[in-house]
C-alpha cells in the first residue's frame, strides 16, 4: 500500500481536485483507493455526496478513540474501487485538543497499517493550514505532492510551505520525498508562463513534469459529484493528470 | 470615512483581487484610499511591491503597541491617493498572543478614528480563517464585502461564513450590512450557471447586482503588481468591479 498526501497552506490551488481525480484514475485502472479528507472544509466528503456538518462517523471519531475500527468508519462512494474516510467540521476543534499534547502526529499512520491489505493506494486531502491534521498527514505518507497555481501571489506561498516542510521533515527521521505540481496553467497569459519559467529554474528537481492547464470541466465535475475521468474521459485536465501519476507509479513502485 | 472589509473563511476566492481593484477604482475616481492587509500571506503587501516576511513596520506593531503612530507605519504605493497598512508574516502569532485576551477586538478600530480625516475609504483584505484578525476587521468596517466563487464547493464555504458572521454579530451592537459578491463567473459552464442560480435564489436580497467574470488578466495585474483598473481601465474585469462601486457608493454615503 502506498500514501500519497496532497498539501499547501495556501487556499484554492487545487488540492482537492489533485486528491478526487488521482483517485479517479487509480480506481478506473483497477486499484483499490482510499481517500482521506483531512480538511475541516469537508471539500472531498461534500463532492462524495456526504454533508460534514451532519456525519456521525469520520476521522474525528478517530482521532477521538483511536480504538474504534476504522473499517467502520470508511464510505463507499458510487464507483468501483473508491471509498472514502470522511471528514467533519468538527475536526476543526482537534488542534485546540491535541495542539499542546506531543505524540499526537502518528495517529493517522498507526491507523493507516491496520488497512494494509485492503487498499493499494492512500490519497489524503489536506487542509489549507499548518496544524495536528496536516502534520499527521505528512508522518504518514510516501510521498508529497505540493499543487501551485502558476501565478505571481501563489508563488511566495509556496516558499512558505517549503519553509514549513523543511520543519516538519527535521522532527521526523525519514525525509518525506515530493514533487510540486503546477496548476491552472493559462497558456494564454504571460503570468502563467512566466510563473511556470519561475518554478521551472527555482525547483528544477521537484517541479513535475505534468503541468496541469486550466479546464473548465473541473467545476462540472465538482457540480456531478464525479471525478473527472469518470465524467468526461477525454476533458484536457484528465491527460495531464493522467501523465503525472504515470510518472508517480513510476516512481514509487507499488508496496 | 468609510470602512469596507472584504472577507471568507474560504481561500482562493478573489478576496485580494477585490481590494486592491475596488482599491485602484476608488484612487482614480480621486478618492484617498488606504488598503490594510490583514492577512499574514501578505499578498495585498507583495502585490503593492513590499515583502511581509522582511518588513519592519506593519500591522503587527500596531497590534503590539497601538501607541504606536499609525501614521508612521502606512506606506505610499506607486499610485496616486493609494496607500497600503502592510502585513507581516509576524501577524500570523496574534491569535497565540491575543486569542484568550478579551477586548483585543476592537483594536483597529480604534487606529482607524486617529486617521480618519486623511482618507475617504479603507479597505481591509482578510485572512482565509476566522481569528483575532478577522474579528478586528470586522469589529471596525462599515460594511463587508464576501467573495464567493461560483462553483459548487464554494457554496458550502458560503454558509460556513455566513454561521460565523451572525456569530460574531451577536456579539456586535450594529449589524454589519453586507454584500455576496459572485465571483470568477464562466458563462460558458453550467456548473457557474448552477452556482449563480442558487445564490440568486438563496441570498435574494444580499447578492450584489455585480457579478465578477473569469478574466485572465486579473493574473497578469498581480505579476505586474498594478492594479487591473490602472493597468487595462476597458478590460471585462474592471467594468464589473466598477458597478459594484457605483452601488457601493450609492448605498453608503461618504461620511
Ligand atoms: N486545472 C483547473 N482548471 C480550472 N479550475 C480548476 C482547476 N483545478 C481546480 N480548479 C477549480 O478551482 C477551485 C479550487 O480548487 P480546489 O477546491 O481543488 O482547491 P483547494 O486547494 O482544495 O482549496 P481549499 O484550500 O479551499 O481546500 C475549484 O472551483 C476547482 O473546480
Ligand atoms: N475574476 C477573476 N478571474 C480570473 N482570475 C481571478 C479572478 N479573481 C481572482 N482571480 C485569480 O484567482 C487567484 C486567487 O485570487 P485572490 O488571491 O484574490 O483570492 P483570495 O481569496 O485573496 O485568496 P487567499 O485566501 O489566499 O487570500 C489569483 O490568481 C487571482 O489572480
Ligand atoms: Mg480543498
Ligand atoms: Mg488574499
Amino acid at each position: 500500500m502506498k500514501v500519497w498526501a496532497v498539501a499547501n497552506q495556501k487556499g484554492g490551488v487545487g488540492k482537492t481536485t489533485t486528491t478526487i481525480t488521482l483517485a479517479g484514475l487509480l480506481s478506473l485502472r483497477g486499484y483499490r483507493t482510499l481517500m482521506i479528507d483531512m480538511d475541516p472544509h469537508g471539500s472531498l466528503t461534500s463532492y462524495s455526496g456526504y454533508d460534514p456538518d451532519t456525519i456521525e462517523d469520520s476521522v474525528y471519531s478517530l482521532f477521538q478513540n483511536p480504538d474504534v475500527m476504522i473499517a467502520s468508519v470508511i464510505k463507499r462512494t458510487k464507483f468501483d474501487q473508491l471509498f472514502l474516510l470522511p471528514s467533519s467540521t468538527a475536526i476543526a476543534t482537534l488542534d485546540r485538543q491535541l495542539g499542546a499534547q506531543g505524540g499526537m502526529g502518528l495517529i493517522l499512520s498507526h491507523m493507516l497499517k491496520r488497512v494494509s491489505s485492503r487498499f493499494d493506494y492512500v490519497l489524503i486531502d489536506c487542509p489549507p493550514m499548518l496544524g495536528v491534521l496536516m502534520v499527521n498527514a505528512l508522518a504518514a505518507c510516501d510521498h508529497l505532492i505540493i499543487p501551485v497555481q502558476t501565478e505571481f501571489l501563489a508563488l511566495k506561498g509556496l516558499e512558505r510551505m517549503m519553509h514549513t516542510l523543511k520543519m516538519i521533515m527535521r522532527s521526523r527521521n525519514i525525509p518525506v520525498p515530493y514533487s510540486i505540481l503546477p496548476t491552472m496553467f493559462d497558456r494564454r497569459t504571460r503570468a502563467s508562463q512566466q510563473s511556470l519559467q519561475f518554478l521551472q529554474e527555482r525547483y528544477p528537481i521537484e517541479l513535475s513534469e505534468a503541468i496541469i492547464p486550466v479546464d473548465t470541466q473541473f467545476r462540472e465535475a465538482s457540480r456531478a459529484g464525479m471525478p473527472l475521468p469518470i465524467m468526461a474521459p477525454d476533458a484536457r485536465g484528465v491527460g495531464a493528470y493522467a501523465s503525472l501519476l504515470d510518472s508517480l507509479l513510476g516512481q514509487a513502485p507499488t508496496g
